[in-house]
């Protein structure tokens, strides 16, 4: 463990935590992606099911419970308790544009031809792309509540410090995983876009307006 | 390919 990848961790936590703070407190899910946040239940739940099958550390174990925990309540909230302030209109994306190909690559090119090790290779790559859905519905309404864009910001940050972490482990531990590095530059690139509005109309707006 | 790496990241 390094603190690029704590502090990656830790962004990653703020961000679950800020959305499902926002959507319980607000009692709205209004201008967030249904579509995306199902998909990262689907990351999580493909990518955990080592919690079934080989203990890492309490941290590791503790974090993973905790993530599945959220991405479920925040899908639950979404289409369930706060169904009606959902944006369904907005929220068009057409996931299994993603999904399908996600899901031919992990067969395609992965570690290991085993269960296990496709369905982690299969988080992976889906990983990169979960937040389409989401930066798609915020360019149709070309608007985005300054929470949102606060948990967002975190959520991209989160990959962004990973990258940084595996520099470090490939310098100090000799350690490559060129299927998590890929998705992982690709993930913080499709932020690039967001993370530059972010910090140059987030200051002192009620909303970010996106030029759609 | 180098041997599955135990994925020891979240």
């Amino acid at each position: 463990m390094n603190i690029f990848r704590l502090t990656g961790d830790l962004s990653h936590l703020a961000a679950i935590i800020i959305l499902l703070l926002k959507i319980w407190k607000t009692r709205s899910c209004a201008g967030i992606s249904g579509k995306s946040q199902i998909l990262f239940a689907l990351v999580f739940t493909s990518r955990y099911l080592d919690l079934l099958t080989s203990f890492i550390s309490l941290y590791n174990t503790t974090m993973k419970v905790i993530y599945i925990g959220c991405a479920y309540a925040t899908v639950y909230l979404i289409y369930a308790k706060f169904k009606a302030t959902y944006d369904g209109n907005h929220d068009t994306f057409r996931v299994e544009f993603l999904v399908v190909p996600v899901g031919g690559l992990a067969f395609l090119v992965n570690h290991d031809f085993s269960p296990l090790e496709i369905l982690w290779t299969f988080s992976i790559y889906l990983e990169s792309v979960a937040i389409l859905p989401q930066l798609f519905m915020i360019s149709k309404t070309g608007e985005a509540e300054t929470i949102t864009t606060h948990y967002l910001f975190f959520l991209g940050l989160y990959r962004a410090l990973y990258l940084i972490n595996w520099i470090w482990r490939f310098y100090f531990e000799g350690f490559f995983d060129m299927i998590a590095i890929v998705a992982g530059v690709v993930q913080t690139i499709l932020y690039c876009d967001f993370f530059y509005l972010y910090v140059t109309k987030g200051e002192g707006r009620s909303q970010l307006s996106i030029p759609t | 390919w180098q041997p599955p790496p135990s994925h020891d990241e979240l």
